[in-house]
């Protein structure tokens, strides 16, 4: 909330450091608020209060507008593939987007693509067996190709609805890694299954690194949204406003927590009240 | 890059022959941009360019050969200063084992840094042993000991609570003649009063000579929180440092360094247990300014 009544050069100060401080980055602060002196100037607003109401009304009409399904495709099995980098929360994302889908009626296979981690088939095979879905998993230091591959020829033969592929974290920065999840997506639609989701797992409290994770991941692998994880914390998570102005890519999903229901569909307009609270 | 920018401002006021308060000025905000980009908290920013503006101010930049070598090298050094200051030298405890603590955020990569730090306490002719005290993560434990199946280092747990696995686990290191111990424990938020209450009962228990914060590289603004409140609840000895084989800027060292006062021990350069290794501020100061 805005101290001063009348708008003045620390009105100005304290909206920067809300929007810094949100990790929304220099530019897209920069750009938000010319736009805003712009308004002020040509509706003469004189209110502090005014002021932060325009922005967040700006903000949440420019993060509007967007698909935020998660589709399926015309035939089954569709195959969803999680990626991003190391410990952002896939493995834990995947649970409950399947709980979701189990829910909603639908049958739901896992691929436990990540066969380099210590201990991550395990991990998925967990989740698996707290929401009722079946996990198929390969050898550790497999081809995480063939396991996802395998996965969606066993959605096909239980006539499963949807395959959620996990994929190993992998910074964007290793040339060889982005070759192996390329793979993996072309792998993932040679068989029965067809690719409708991709969707870039991304920490909320993850700084203006992540506009360039977006960036990298959607030239490789061509993201279809983006799951924010760990909103529950104190980061507000501001630089997914970037990836959607620069690159149009959605927030899809929202993680709030570790247990198998801490996920909701993502709200422009709570996301933007969250920022400034 | 901040040079980049920089030269562009120099450019235009070489021609002058002196700098003004003006100038200095315009310089200082590009150094503030160029941090904020880094992701270096906003705070931390503000107060490291009043440090800046301090050394700019006497050292008569307008008589210099190269006023640009010099504003650079002013901010180059003052970051080195707040990222670096003496190396942590880790002591070990005269009556073992040497206790240490790793705490931190979801996913900061606390537990293969766990094992990264017991093949680093070998390599040093330690004989540390692991304890799995995260009994919430699924395959947390099981994740710890193929990691210490790698390095032949043993990992003890038991399925009870935290704060005994701990207490049972720094038992164990004295009953099998074990000189360091490390504890991973689960990840979480520095928000979260009860998750902040059971690392601080972990820590009564054990009692650490060593406390690590695990921070991710790549963490933004959101840094100042999280360190704040670790290092009120835990009193930190140092920070670990990871995932700085990714391209982020890294900014949120120099702000968990101010903030915490304490030193960046160690670095993690990659996913293998091998990429890790004492911290060097001069890589990271290089970093950060971009
Ligand atoms: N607070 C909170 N924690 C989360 C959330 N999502 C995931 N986590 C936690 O983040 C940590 C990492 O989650 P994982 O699912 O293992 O992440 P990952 O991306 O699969 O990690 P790698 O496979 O190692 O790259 C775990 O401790 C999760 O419980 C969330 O929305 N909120
Ligand atoms: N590229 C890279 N990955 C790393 C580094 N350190 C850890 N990781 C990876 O980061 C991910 C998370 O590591 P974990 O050790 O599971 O993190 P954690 O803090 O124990 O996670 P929680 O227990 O869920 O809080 C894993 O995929 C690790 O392999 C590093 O320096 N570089
Ligand atoms: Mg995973
Ligand atoms: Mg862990």
């Amino acid at each position: 909330a805005l101290r001063r009544s009348k708008i003045d050069d620390e009105t100005w100060e304290e909206l920067e450091y809300a929007l810094i401080g949100a990790d929304v980055g220099v530019e897209a602060t920069q750009e938000l608020l010319d736009h805003l002196r712009e308004r002020v100037r040509a509706e003469g607003m004189t209110e502090g209060s005014e002021l932060l109401d325009a922005l967040k009304g700006e903000m949440k009409t420019r993060l509007s507008g967007y698909d935020r399904e998660l589709h399926h495709a015309e035939t089954s099995p569709s195959v969803w593939l999680f990626v991003g980098v190391n410990g952002v929360g896939k493995t834990t994302t995947i649970g409950k987007v399947a709980k979701r889908e189990i829910d909603a009626g639908r049958t739901v296979v896992m691929a436990a693509g990540d066969t380099f981690r210590a201990a991550a088939a395990e991990q998925l095979e967990t989740w698996a067996d707290r929401v009722g879905a079946e996990c198929v998993r390969g050898n550790e230091g497999g081809d995480p190709s063939a396991v996802i591959y395998d996965a969606v020829e066993r959605a096909a033969a239980i006539n499963a609805d949807v395959v959620l592929a996990d994929t190993a974290g992998r910074l964007h920065t290793k040339v060889n890694l982005m070759e192996e999840l390329r793979k993996v997506r072309r792998v993932a639609e040679k068989g029965a299954g067809t690719v409708s989701e991709v969707l870039l797992v991304l920490d909320a409290t993850t700084g203006q690194n992540g506009l360039v994770q977006a960036q990298q991941f959607t030239e490789a692998v061509d993201l279809t949204g983006v799951v924010l994880t760990k909103l529950d914390g104190s980061a507000k998570g501001g630089i997914i406003f970037a990836i959607q102005e620069k690159l149009g890519i959605p927030v899809k999903l929202v993680g709030l927590g570790e247990t198998v229901d801490d996920l909701v569909p993502f709200d422009p307009d709570e996301f933007v009240e969250a920022l400034f609270a | 890059a901040l040079s980049d920018r920089l030269e562009g401002i120099f450019a235009r006021i070489r021609g002058r022959g002196r700098l003004s308060e003006d100038d200095v000025d315009e310089v200082l905000r590009e150094i503030r941009l160029a941090l904020l980009e880094a992701d270096v908290n906003f705070r931390v920013v503000k107060n490291f360019i009043a440090r800046v503006r301090e050394d700019l101010v006497g050292s008569e930049l307008s008589k210099a050969l190269n006023p640009f070598q010099q504003v650079v090298q002013a901010v180059h050094r003052e970051l080195i200063n707040t990222l670096g200051g003496e190396t942590l030298r880790i002591t070990y405890a005269s009556r073992p084992p040497t206790v240490v603590l790793m705490a931190g955020l979801q996913g900061s990569g606390k537990t293969t840094n766990s094992a990264k730090l017991a093949r680093w306490f070998k390599s040093q002719g330690r004989n540390p042993l692991l304890v799995g005290a995260d009994l919430q993560r699924p395959a947390a434990v099981e994740q710890l000991r193929t990691l210490g199946n790698q390095i032949e280092v043993p990992v003890f747990s038991e399925p009870t609570d935290p704060v005994s696995v701990a207490r049972a686990g720094l038992a164990e290191a004295r009953r099998l003649g074990r000189d360091v111990v490390i504890v991973d424990t689960a990840g979480r938020l520095a928000i979260d009063q009860e998750m902040m209450e059971q690392v601080r009962q972990i820590s009564e228990a054990v009692q650490p000579h060593y406390t690590f914060l695990v921070i991710d590289a790549m963490t933004g603004q959101d840094a100042v929180n999280t360190a704040e409140a670790f290092h009120a609840t835990l009193e930190l000895d140092g920070v670990i440092l990871t995932k700085l084989d990714g391209d982020a800027r890294g900014g949120a060292a120099l702000s968990v360094k101010e903030v915490v006062g304490k030193p960046i021990a160690f670095a993690s350069t990659g996913e293998k247990l091998k990429d890790f290794d004492l911290f060097h501020p001069d890589r990271l100061a290089g970093r950060i300014l971009g």
